[in-house]
């Protein structure tokens, strides 16, 4: 039969994360020890994924990526009043500590936890 | 390029010092040997990675249980200088020596205990009863193993239930002076007896021979916090520090059990 006039008018809405954009994002970098011919020093973890921040930040980046005001002062003022101050960059904002288990030179065991190595969220600044 | 951590710099191409673990890292990304070029690789002690990778598992896990909220960062297990080891077997105390050059000063000791290995063919877990002695001796400066006797330390008897392989003797009262005066060794003088507990065991036998300790000497467990830049600062939940061991061995819920458990 026939569609309803509000369905009609509507367009389909696509849920964002289906669209690849090059817009201010997380990403992964897996690393194995064993690889870096670090295994018969590192114990544990086997692998390692620090992850890293790479895309474009819009010019006005608001509070959707985390992002202080500060950022759209700086936007400002690399467009309207000095371009050889750099625009606002994706970096990380947020880390997670990294375990490791380590077997030393002097035959000994060591066990820590290492601030920030992990990031876990981007934001523009 | 030279990176600045903790106020000392280290350049890619000097030999790592303390397992800071971002240096070698580095090397490894630019294809260089982490420590160093002439350095013999030796091979860990299986019993000791296992070991260690158990306290691993339960210290890494992202969310401690409650009563584990301690605030070590940092364990160290410090095997003891073979060299010694050999020079005074036949002494029944056993004159171990520790290097200490791993720990820093910025870890701050939080507790430290001998790790007794045993070698025994009980099924179950059974209880002993130990008595353990304990002497510093004083090092000179042209001797490592030396026979001064210094500070003496006495621990009445223990009562400790043996799971697995390893038994953790907490020494923390007596060492804790002396590895926050940053000695860069320590030289003991230890004998632990023990006889096995006096508990009726089911069908009613009572066992009453000593039960032999393995000769191997302890190694040392440091539990630490480690205040420098580089080490995850852990936030005290409770704000005093419980007693780390019982959450590796409580016998009730160990990981090591559950998963055997859930496997079976």
């Amino acid at each position: 039969g026939t569609l309803k006039s509000s369905e009609t008018s509507m367009p389909k809405l696509v849920p964002m994360y289906e669209f690849t954009t090059d817009d201010c994002d997380l990403y992964d970098f897996r690393v194995s020890f064993k690889e870096l011919k670090l295994d018969h020093w590192i114990i544990e973890p086997k692998k390692y994924n620090p992850r890293y921040c790479k895309g474009s930040c819009p010019r006005n980046v608001g509070f959707m990526y985390g992002s202080p005001m500060h950022t759209m002062v700086q936007n400002l003022i690399y467009e309207k009043l000095d371009s050889s101050v750099p625009r606002p960059t994706c970096v990380p904002s947020e880390y997670n500590p990294l375990s490791v288990l380590t077997f030393e030179n002097d035959k000994s065991y060591a066990y820590k936890e290492y601030e920030e190595m992990i990031a876990t969220k981007c934001a523009c600044r | 390029s030279s990176y600045n951590f903790e106020n000392e710099s280290v350049e890619p191409d000097v030999p790592l010092q303390h397992g800071n673990i971002l240096s070698p890292l580095l090397k490894a990304l630019s294809e260089q040997n982490p420590w160093g070029e002439f350095t013999h690789r030796t091979k860990p002690d299986s019993r000791y990675v296992r070991y260690m990778r158990r306290l691993y598992k339960q210290s890494s896990k992202p969310y401690r249980s409650p009563e584990a909220s301690h605030l070590y960062n940092t364990a160290r297990l410090i095997t003891p200088r073979e060299e010694c080891l050999k020079q005074n077997r036949e002494f029944f105390m056993q004159d171990i020596s520790y290097s200490l050059n791993r720990v820093r000063s910025q870890e701050h000791l939080l507790k430290s205990v001998l790790l007794y290995s045993f070698d025994h063919n009980h099924l179950s877990p059974f209880s002993l009863l130990c008595y353990l002695d304990m002497k510093e001796q004083k090092s000179s400066k042209d001797q490592m193993c030396s026979n001064h006797l210094g500070i003496q330390h006495s621990v009445p008897l223990l009562s400790f239930r043996v799971h697995h392989r390893w038994v953790e003797v907490d020494v923390t009262s007596f060492l804790h002076p002396l590895i926050q005066a940053h000695k860069k060794d320590i030289h003991l003088l230890i004998n632990l007896t023990c006889v096995e507990d006096m508990i009726s065991r089911p069908g009613g036998q009572i066992h009453k021979s000593p039960v032999e300790l393995t000769p191997r000497s302890p190694s040392l467990l440091l539990y630490l916090n480690d205040t420098s830049e580089v080490a995850y600062q852990r936030r005290s939940t409770q704000g005093r520090m419980v007693d780390l061991t019982s959450n590796h061995w409580d016998g009730k819920s160990t990981l090591w059990e559950l998963t055997s458990r859930r496997r079976r």
